[in-house]
């Protein structure tokens, strides 16, 4: 595994462990979405259906463990604790998920690279997880106040996936027979979903303010 | 060839 890989790894799982010390620590999931949480899961369990069949290492079987644990702790806490889902935006949360759910599926059946269960379930992952952000972005357009752990969270989200993005590049000079066009073209339109994201993320960064997202 | 293929990624 190459260094810019696990960076990307090591940047997702920081991005949940932030999301997760909120909650915890604050006791407040103000700011974050819950439908995109809950389309992280369902990415979760769509694209690790291999999990306990196809043993590829440890560490990505541990990985597998922690992504699919933390998501669903993490819906579970936003709909059922009793504190921390007092500060749920459900008001402001209005995007609906289910509008990206079923052309995902629709074109994973119709896009993939092979046509079998498991190959069309991973196809709808990656192609979900690409349009996942899409609430929590519209949520963090609407949100006047945001927090600032909220911001970190979406911005190391967005870091992981211009990581795999730099370790497809590597992997592409440096492997042969190296060609997931699916993965890329869908990691890339994920990338490049967060653009506007970056530049006002940057933009704020630089001028020492808050981050707010024009309306 | 395995009926998976790629995967080894997260």
């Amino acid at each position: 595994m190459n260094i810019l890989r696990l960076a990307g790894d090591m940047t997702h799982l920081i991005s949940v462990i932030v999301l997760l010390l909120k909650i915890h620590s604050i006791k407040s999931c103000a700011g974050i979405s819950l439908k995109t949480q809950e389309l992280y899961a369902l990415v979760f369990v769509s694209r690790y259906l291999n999990i306990f069949t196809d043993f590829i290492s440890l560490y990505n079987t541990i990985m597998k463990l922690i992504f699919l644990g933390t998501s669903f702790s993490i819906v579970w806490y936003m709909r059922y604790h009793k504190i921390v889902r007092r500060s749920y935006d459900k008001d402001q949360d209005t995007f609906r998920h289910y509008f990206l759910v079923l052309p995902c599926l629709i074109l994973a059946l119709l896009i993939n690279e092979r046509f079998t269960f498991k190959e069309i379930m991973w196809t709808f992952s990656l192609y979900l997880e690409a349009v996942a952000i899409l609430p929590q972005l519209v949520l963090l357009q609407r949100t006047k106040n945001t927090d600032n752990l909220t911001v970190q969270y979406i911005f190391l989200l967005g870091a992981y996936r211009a990581l795999y993005i730099l370790n497809w590049i590597y992997r592409y000079f440096t492997e042969p027979d190296y060609l997931h066009w699916i993965t890329w073209i869908s990691g890339l339109v994920q990338t490049i979903l967060y653009g506007d994201f970056f530049y006002y993320y940057f933009l704020s960064w630089k001028n020492n303010v808050k981050l707010q997202l024009p309306a | 060839e395995a009926e998976f293929s790629l995967k080894d990624e997260l």
